[in-house]
């Protein structure tokens, strides 16, 4: 999967990728003092391409609002719900819209989820649907936040690390290995790192094509940027 | 309007009678189905936020069915019984900023015609020394006969009255008639068939859109204007020539994240002009506040040109982040404000007040509303007034009016458009110029009763306030009347007699209009302050307000919040009798309709620039 991290202040975007084998799930918010959780588990493609490295998606999303008793499975198959308790299932196949009393759910038919969590969180989950007869890919997911500016200062997690922005500052570009991306050192949290001009796509508003988003590339799944490493974002379970 | 060209709307006709401010709009709409089977009609209606419904009946055949305003809670055991049956229900709906829209469908039989007649009641408020009487009109088709009367009866004498449309075309605006005279004014707008018609041979009409009517009355006493009729009274006080008082204000603005983007932006706009737009002997200070509370400087600023530049400096850099600490924010402001009265660096005679800016319910500090209430009006102590400007449509909008109430102030929503720095602007300019602070309204106690408020924080320029009651006898013809408050240079005093005027004589033919206007007015106005003293008193208070506002809604049938309007619809071969409910919407029922950033959620001006953060494939 691909990590955009948006910096409206300075105009600018980070990007990483995350790489590891399909199945693993990752922790990429967390937020102890509302009990806000998204877990997020990866598949891989149906068969890999023998002449490309294998490639990882997110497939499923777990998410959890201890507060409001909230539980939300996401799949690309369905969407399931659970408050205090009561369960219902949402399909991909139906514009559907449920307003709660601590949760909005909005479907928009085999392309979108949005999920508002009363004063806390608003976010979009895409779904990115693959011809059937692919031989390779496979429907996957997309997970952004809309608005984070609720959570507390002590969130963390592989998206919830940067909720509240990240210093940095980067030298001047110099050419890099590829002539169309320059490369540039980065400053950020203690560490040295050399980056690579590029850009990401934004599925929001073209599901198909996207929208290119300028950012600087993080090598070696994100290492230096994200605090600690990988491992420390893997978690045994959805929920 | 009408699904069939068989059906035709024959008449649509708007009358609006306004006596001292107080308007009466009857809005009747006539169709006939021409077909050989029953067909459906539709009568929609669009009114001001301000009015209150009183009546609404359907003439079918010669047969009337008319809308009984009841007690809400007996209402809605009807209205149960009726969507438990299948059907539904509420006939007025939110629509834009300033209006509320009444709708109902009903069948109607083949050859058969149809009357619809809705009528509301406003008192009419002055605001940038005018009163505003809009009339929105949107027939859909051409209509045989299609009027709007407005007759206006201003016993002070009309100053000058103005009118314009939003679809009005060169070719229509001679059809507009106007005759003013000293203390009556006459409009009337009927264009024909031919004239509605948008081009020679089509079906599509011209009217479409807002009609206004905007009026002055004279103003030269200090007293204002008394009028006496049929045993209840009104005051009208906005007297001419005041000079300004100095004001401190502090304006406390809301920088948490979710007023970055758009709102942050046209904050700080605003706040360009507004801080240019200050007058020299004004003091001012500035707070920003998410989590963390910000202030500008320390101690309140002479509004002199270099501490004003100054300020817009600040202000530019404001940048949006964080959570929403609004406790400690207006806490802060309050006490700025204390400091500068106690240690006299401002004048004795001048105003203060809190200009309050949010987009958010409070995430930081003290998050119970009560509690934040409670320290607010502690605080304040009737030393100053609050206004609170609530940013879009994710504030608990009636938190902030009822605190500002609370603080003899008041609350506006500024909605999230591309004018909202207009809006901030305008909000602004009505409360810069105070005139006289600590008004008082003093009558004879053994001469009148049943008071509205008498005390008014401030009075604005290019406002008015308002003051009626009942006298204790019916005959009597004159009373004692006196006005204190603190003016610009001295106290101001005003004392008077106010006397019953001979109406036959200035109003020859139209006296009956005065029959109960008045008293109208008086209802009006008192059910509106209970309304609000039902939202901000103690637990007795608010239940002696409600009750009394109730038995008002019941006794003049107003449709207000607390009752609702009961429309039977006829049976009809597919149905049996309907049961449907006209309710006013209060100001959380208004925001519970769709807005873009509940139904566009990611368009929408309150995320589009907040850092978003995704994970995704190529």
């Amino acid at each position: 999967p691909h990590f955009i991290i948006e910096l409206p202040d300075k105009n600018d975007a980070l990007c990483f990728n995350i790489n590891d084998k399909p199945g693993t799930i990752f922790n990429l918010v967390k937020d102890p003092l509302t009990g806000t959780v998204v877990n997020g588990q990866t598949i891989g493609d149906k068969k890999v391409n023998p002449a490309s490295k294998e490639n990882t998606y997110f497939g499923r999303f777990g998410i959890i609002h201890e507060k409001f008793g909230i539980r939300l499975m996401v799949s690309t198959q369905e969407i399931l719900v659970s408050e205090h308790g009561k369960q219902a299932k949402l399909f991909w196949s139906d514009n559907t819209s449920v307003k709660g009393l601590n949760m909005d759910l909005q479907v928009t038919k085999d392309r979108s989820l949005t999920v508002t969590l009363r004063n806390s969180v608003k976010f979009v989950i895409i779904l990115h649907k693959v011809w059937k007869k692919h031989p390779y890919h496979q429907d996957y997911l997309g997970f952004y936040t809309l608005d984070s500016h609720l959570f507390s200062r002590r969130v963390n997690g592989l998206l919830g690390q940067f909720y509240h922005g990240v210093q940095f500052e980067v030298s001047e570009p110099f050419a890099g290995k590829d002539v169309d991306k320059p490369d540039a050192f980065m400053f950020v949290k203690g560490h040295r790192l050399l980056v690579t001009r590029g850009w990401q796509k934004d599925f929001r508003n073209d599901v198909k094509n996207g929208e290119n988003v300028p950012c600087w590339f993080i090598h070696n799944n994100g290492t230096g940027l994200i605090d600690g490493d990988l491992t420390d974002y893997t978690v045994s379970g959805l929920f | 309007s009408v699904n069939s060209a068989e059906t035709e709307v024959q008449s649509v006709k708007i009358d609006c009678k306004v006596a001292s401010r107080f308007a009466h709009t009857v809005m009747t709409s006539t169709a006939l189905n021409k077909a050989n089977v029953s067909q459906e009609v539709f009568f929609e209606v669009e009114l001001p936020k301000t009015a209150f419904i009183t009546n609404f009946s359907m003439e079918i055949d010669g047969k009337t069915y008319v809308g009984e305003v009841k007690e809400k809670e007996k209402a809605k055991k009807q209205y149960e019984k009726a969507v438990s049956s299948g059907q539904t229900a509420g006939l007025v709906k939110a629509s834009g900023r300033k209006m509320e829209k009444f709708s109902v469908s009903v069948n109607i039989a083949a050859n058969s015609n149809i009357t619809f007649t809705l009528t509301y009641e406003e008192l009419l408020q002055r605001h940038f020394g005018k009163y505003e009487i809009m009339i929105r009109v949107k027939p859909k088709q051409l209509v045989q006969h299609f009027e709007i009367a407005a007759d206006i009866y201003e016993p002070q004498g009309i100053a000058f009255l103005d009118t314009y449309a939003t679809f009005i075309t060169n070719e229509l605006l001679p059809l507009v008639e106007k005759t003013v005279t000293d203390k009556k004014a006459h409009l009337s707008f009927s264009p024909t068939l031919d004239q509605q018609r948008k081009c020679p041979d089509c079906d599509g009409t011209l009217i479409d859109g807002d009609f206004f009517i905007k009026y002055d009355v004279n103003r030269v006493q200090d007293l204002g204007d008394i009028q006496i009729v049929n045993g209840y009274f009104v005051h009208f006080f906005a007297p001419a020539d005041l000079q300004r008082l100095p004001k401190n204000v502090v304006f406390v603005i809301d920088r948490s994240g979710s007023m970055s983007g758009k709102k942050m932006e046209q904050t700080r706009e605003a706040l360009q002009t507004i801080l240019d737009d200050l007058y020299e002997e004004d003091h001012f200070g500035l707070i920003t506040f998410d989590d963390k509370i910000v202030e500008w400087r320390p101690s309140l600023s002479n509004a002199t040109k270099k501490n004003v530049n100054a300020a817009k400096t600040f202000v530019k850099n404001i940048q949006a982040v964080g959570w929403t600490n609004i406790n400690d924010a207006v806490l802060r402001a309050v006490d700025i404000l204390t400091a500068a009265e106690k240690n006299k660096t401002v004048p004795g005679n001048s105003a203060s007040m809190i200009i309050l800016l949010t987009d958010g319910d409070p995430t930081f500090g003290e998050q119970n509303l009560d509690i934040i209430k409670n320290n607010v009006k502690n605080a304040i102590g009737g030393n100053m007034s609050l206004f609170c400007l609530g940013f879009g449509y994710d504030v608990d909008y009636n938190f902030l009016d009822v605190m500002a109430k609370q603080n003899d102030g008041l609350a506006r929503r500024i909605y999230e458009a591309s004018d909202a720095v207009l809006q901030l602007q305008g909000f602004y300019d009505e409360v810069a110029s105070p005139l006289l602070s600590e008004v008082h309204f003093n009558y004879p106690e053994d001469t009148v009763n049943s008071l509205t408020g008498s005390y008014f924080k401030q009075l604005f320029n290019g406002s008015e306030i308002v003051v009626a009651g009942q006298l204790n006898d019916i005959e009597m013809n004159d009373f004692a009347v006196e006005v204190s408050a603190q003016g610009a240079e001295n106290y101001f005093v005003a004392k008077g007699q106010a006397s019953a005027q001979k109406w036959d004589t200035i109003f020859p033919d139209q006296e009956y209009i005065f029959g109960d206007f008045t008293e109208r007015l008086w209802a009006y106005l008192t059910i509106q302050q209970l309304l609000d003293k039902k939202d901000k008193g103690t637990p007795e208070e608010k239940a002696n307000a409600t009750a009394e506002a109730l038995e008002l809604s019941l006794k003049y049938n107003f449709v207000t919040p607390l009752t609702s309007m009961v429309v039977t619809k006829p049976e009809t071969d597919e149905k049996p009798e309907d049961t449907l409910i006209a309710d006013k919407l209060t100001e959380d029922q208004r925001t519970g309709v769709s807005t873009p950033s509940q139904t566009v959620p990611q368009t929408s001006y309150s995320y589009a620039s907040s850092p978003i953060n995704w994970v995704d494939g190529d």
